[in-house]
């Protein structure tokens, strides 16, 4: 099973957008996807038509050290479009972090429930917070590849290198290796600004940035509204087209996927 | 001092782009306003052209209970322009969260700095990190008002009832009262989806919504890029005019600043 993770610390850049709409291609391509939601916001599950709160068991389960909240990942699956399964998350995952403060190998358990028992999917792919806390971490340590959204802002430049520091830092302390993509995304064409970011973006990052780049269109905003991936909002849309692309390009690259 | 925290756990809804715009159209209007970014990222200081990390002392030194690293609020401030001082930060802030974890009075920490050495100042803005941890726990105890930025998403009008419940259990648990007052953000007035959201918003929060919108406009990034609040960059346009508008009407409002 191939896992990504979608990264970066820097609010509102796209991470949840790109993990659910990367998703759903790589179903489409006849893949068997599981989603992750690991942000306590449970907004990969919202933008796919399920409220976190009504759930009686999410990714909390899953990771708590709790006995008695425990479940096993297998469980908690719903599945969402043709082979296109989520584990969702709820507010309760925030409570994780504290939990489990000071104890041992609590950046491995997510690696060590996939290692376990859902190794019959192609591909994973799993939707992280706006921080580097101990969920992304649990991410990062269960992924062979780290995709990074960025939008075109000043303040998404500054946060792909920081976020590059740690993951080779983690990587060199675990001695396991991450491959990271950069994407771009929330480009307008129209504008100067986004030419002028983009061109920033392809100076400083040219070996990891993709070729693909994710167009500004509010077809993204909708299909969350809506609770679909944008494949079944607007299938002939540049959305995606965008994605379509984006799916296959990671797909092949030198077999990241 | 009238404080006010710019918050908001969802990422990417404009809360450093308001916290900035609203503290540099105070100081213009003649307050004397200190800006406070309490956000590990350091971006409220990157949008006024500091960089955190070359900074000898910043808010982790603040708040830290390590004595070989503390510094007074009033020893870290920078004048950023006329009237308007910066606390600024970098990531060295995010060790405080584990440091204080367990220690009594954490969340107390920024109000009893604010108490002790900074009162001669009009208005305190205070720009949150996207998540509700201790840093805003620490913001949200030392302020009057809670200024939500929304954009037009379904995950940020999901996002603002959670909010809403957290601020309530805190001023009840802390017998503190709390305005929450939220501001329509990155509005683009050419959509129909942008019009609906914005329905939702006044069905929903009609009496804490701000009359004020933010239109979406590229000035406000490139503002950010060039290290200067939008009424320095171009104040003659709309981004201008909506941050005069929103500060009067904050200003004014039931004197809620
Ligand atoms: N290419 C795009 N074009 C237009 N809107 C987009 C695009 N990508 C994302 N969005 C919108 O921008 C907002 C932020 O995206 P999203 O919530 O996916 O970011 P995020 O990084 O997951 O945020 P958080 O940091 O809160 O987890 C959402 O309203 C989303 O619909
Ligand atoms: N009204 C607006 N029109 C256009 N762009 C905007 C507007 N408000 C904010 N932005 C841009 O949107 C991006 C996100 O805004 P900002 O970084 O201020 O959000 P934030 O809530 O502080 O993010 P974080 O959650 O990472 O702290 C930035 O590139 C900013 O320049
Ligand atoms: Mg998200
Ligand atoms: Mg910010």
């Amino acid at each position: 099973m191939k896992v990504v993770s979608v990264v970066n610390q820097k609010g509102g850049c796209g991470k949840t957008t790109v993990a659910v709409n990367l998703a759903a291609c790589l179903a489409a391509a006849g893949e068997r996807v599981l989603l992750i939601d690991m942000d306590p916001q449970g907004h990969a599950g919202l933008a796919l038509g399920t409220h976190g709160d009504g759930l009686e068991a999410t990714m909390y389960n899953v990771l708590t050290d709790k006995e008695e909240d425990q479940a096993p990942l297998s469980e908690i699956l719903l599945e969402k479009d043709d082979k296109l399964w989520l584990a969702p998350s709820n507010i309760l995952l925030s409570a994780v972090e504290q939990q489990l403060a000071g104890k041992k190998r609590r950046e491995d358990r997510l690696r060590e429930h996939l290692a376990q028992g859902v190794s019959s999917y192609d591909y994973c792919v799993i939707d992280c917070p706006p921080s580097v806390g101990l969920l992304t971490m649990n991410a990062l340590r269960a992924s062979q590849v780290a995709l990074i959204p960025v939008d075109m802002s000043p303040f998404s430049l500054q946060a792909i290198r920081r976020l590059s520091d740690t993951i080779q830092v983690l990587c060199s302390r675990a001695s396991h290796m991450i491959r990271m993509r950069v994407v771009a995304n929330m480009v307008d064409a129209r504008t100067n600004f986004s030419r002028r970011m983009l061109e920033a973006l392809k100076k400083d990052y040219e070996g990891i940035l993709c070729k693909t780049i994710i167009h500004r269109t509010v077809r993204l905003t909708e299909g969350a509204l809506h609770g679909v991936p944008v494949r079944r909002l607007a299938p002939y849309s540049t959305a995606h087209e965008d994605f379509a692309d984006l799916t296959m390009e990671l797909a092949t690259a030198d077999a990241d996927l």
